[in-house]
């Protein structure tokens, strides 16, 4: 779009189909080409790099909403990870528990899904290779139960961050958003403080709202990992849970490995938006 | 609604007098946020609107006592249309039914795989599946779990090659004269070339029948892409949609079926293994709608 060399009606059509293909969505693709084209009345853009120019600002303003630090100070302070079937929570478990490893802290991993197949191996796996500690329950235990026992032991053995991972779950079945906030209760009535970080794949479609809608209503939202930003996706859809949910993405999911991960950074996200 | 939306257009459009042309496109422009919304993909949503603008601009529209019904009744043939006839999983041939489950990571190929396999048997047909994945932590414990579960054998090896192990796959199912291998890959990016390529030397090692893509229902624009690359590197015969319990509307389908031309096998409604469903495009096309 931006090597046209001149503000035709065409650049304007271009940069709608290059937003809604990015699964920006309609209507917050509207909202900005409606900001943008009014400072193009007001001779505010005259050209295509103002152009680029303004459309990048106004995406990192959407993003930049609610940013404050994670706090992680309390000890120990309790990290639930939820999110929708398959978006790469247990991954990401692993990833941040090497993350925050890394930075000194110590860390407890809670293979808290204990509905899947092979969910509290697939995390026991990752920590061994780690060398981080893990608690595990039996499929079929009780979620609650596990992170109740969790809590104490991080107490006893002097853990501070107590990571925990969740079962994958659709966020318009009732029964499984209650048990969310039943844990989150738990750590709560335990003087504990809690964290929510929603895991996010970043080729899901406008469904993502509702997604982020829900778990926040549910158990809070604190922060968003953005996963396997290393496919052709773009995760537009970020824009409108940013400007909705005033929710600060926090990490990018950037591969498989346990080092894929960064640290989000709004600036380098709307540029490959925008490439 | 979309439905409801259109009423508030023509009611207002009515108010004038006779209907014309003009008044079909702020119609047409509610068709086309609906369908965006539903995340079909942009130029799968210009196609169909201009299709649909053909049929609307007749008098079927402009000289009905209920425009409105009139084009959600166009727009709902024209999604029948492409989303097409399902399809049935191949037969014939010496047994085994080779099927490959592909896709993007975390999709719902292995849970998809036990599926097809719980399907397969209540026919009375006699199943192996095969744990083609040693790269994720636990898959291969995942499919053992999910086969025990559905008493439907699982060939599975320590470690190793996935062309390999799909090739001990198939004569272990050759010897025991099953009537279907089930493979279920990794979860893979279109563009990890390395990867698409092991595709296709797994198809071509077990000389595969039926290649299905597993697809999230959740999927945005992207699902364009990702269907198209996998249907021209490995070639696909059929889609499985999954995790349709949710609420989104699954405008995907479109896209895949438009970009691919191959048809829509299953649809994944549940984490149960007896989840699965045969596709009914009229029931799609009214969830597209929304
Ligand atoms: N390419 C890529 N793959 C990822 C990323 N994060 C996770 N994955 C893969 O996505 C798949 C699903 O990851 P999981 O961690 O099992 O996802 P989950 O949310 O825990 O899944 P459920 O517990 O079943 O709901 C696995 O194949 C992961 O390797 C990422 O950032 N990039
Ligand atoms: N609600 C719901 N969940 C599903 C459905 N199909 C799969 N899942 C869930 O989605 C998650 C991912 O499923 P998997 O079968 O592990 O996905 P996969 O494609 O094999 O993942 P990778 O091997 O990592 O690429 C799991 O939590 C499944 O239980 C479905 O139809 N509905
Ligand atoms: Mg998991
Ligand atoms: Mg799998």
């Amino acid at each position: 779009v931006f090597s046209k060399s001149e503000l035709s009606a065409e650049v304007w059509d271009d940069l709608e189909e290059m937003l809604i293909t990015a699964d920006v969505g309609v209507s917050t693709t509207e909202n900005i080409l409606g900001e943008l084209r009014g400072r193009e009345r007001k001779g505010q853009i005259r050209e295509i790099d103002g152009l680029r120019e303004g459309l990048h600002q106004e995406l990192v303003a959407r993003l930049n909403q609610g940013i404050s630090a994670l706090a992680l100070d309390d000890q120990p302070v309790v990290i639930l990870v939820v999110g929708f079937n398959g978006a790469g929570k247990t991954t990401t478990v692993a990833k941040l528990g090497r993350y925050w490893q890394q930075a000194g802290k110590r860390v407890l991993l809670v293979a808290g899904d204990t509905f899947r197949a092979a969910g509290g191996e697939q995390l026991n796996i990752w920590a061994e290779r780690l060398g981080l500690q893990c608690i595990a329950g039996q499929r079929g235990a009780d979620a609650a139960a596990l992170l109740f026992d969790a809590i104490a032991s991080a107490r006893a053995r002097g853990f501070d961050v107590v990571l925990v991972d969740t079962a994958g779950r659709i966020h318009t079945k009732t029964n499984l958003m209650d048990e969310l906030g039943k844990m989150r209760g738990i750590a709560q009535r335990q003087q504990i403080e809690v964290r929510t970080l929603l895991v996010l794949d970043a080729s899901t479609g406008q469904n993502g709202i509702a997604q982020a809608r829900a778990f926040r209503d549910a158990v809070g939202l604190d922060g968003i990992v953005v996963t396997k930003l290393d496919g052709t996706a773009k995760g537009g859809v970020l824009f409108a849970v940013a400007d909705e949910l005033g929710a600060p993405v926090r990490f990018v999911g950037t591969g498989e490995q346990p080092d894929d991960l960064v640290v989000f950074d709004p600036e380098a996200f709307v540029t490959a938006v925008l490439e | 609604t979309l439905s409801g939306k259109l009423q508030a257009v023509f009611e207002r459009l009515g108010q004038k007098g006779k209907l014309g042309e003009k008044d079909v496109e702020e119609a047409l422009r509610e068709v086309r946020l609906a369908l965006l919304e539903a995340d079909v993909h942009f130029r799968v949503v210009r196609g169909l609107v201009d299709r649909v603008r053909a049929r609307a601009i007749g008098s079927e529209v402009l000289q009905s006592l209920t425009p409105a019904q009139q084009v959600i009744k166009i727009v709902h043939e024209e999604l029948v249309g492409l989303l097409g006839e399902p399809g049935k999983l191949a037969s014939g041939g010496a047994p085994p039914q080779v099927i490959m489950l592909v896709g993007l990571q975390g999709s719902g190929k292995t849970t998809s795989a036990a599926k097809l396999a719980l399907h397969l048997k209540k026919q009375g047909q006699r199943p192996l599946l095969a744990a083609a994945d040693p790269y994720r932590p636990a898959a291969v414990e995942q499919l053992r779990i999910l086969g025990r579960q559905t008493e439907v054998p699982v060939h599975a090896e320590s470690a190793g090659d996935p062309v390999a192990i799909s090739r001990a796959a198939l004569q272990e199912a050759r010897s025991n004269h099953l009537s279907h291998l089930i493979i279920d890959t990794a979860g893979r990016l279109q563009t990890d070339n390395a990867l698409m390529g092991e595709l296709q030397r797994i198809k071509a090692a077990v000389s595969a029948t039926e290649v299905l893509l597993v697809a999230d229902s959740t999927i945005g624009q992207e699902a364009l892409r990702v269907a198209e690359t996998f249907h021209t590197t490995v070639g696909l015969t059929g889609i499985i949609l999954t995790k349709l319990d949710g609420d989104a509307r699954g405008g995907a389908a479109l896209s895949v079926r438009e970009v691919t031309g191959v048809p829509l096998k299953f649809l994944g409604t549940g984490e149960m293994l007896e989840a699965i469903e045969p596709f009914y495009p009229d029931r799609m096309a009214s969830r597209i709608l929304g």
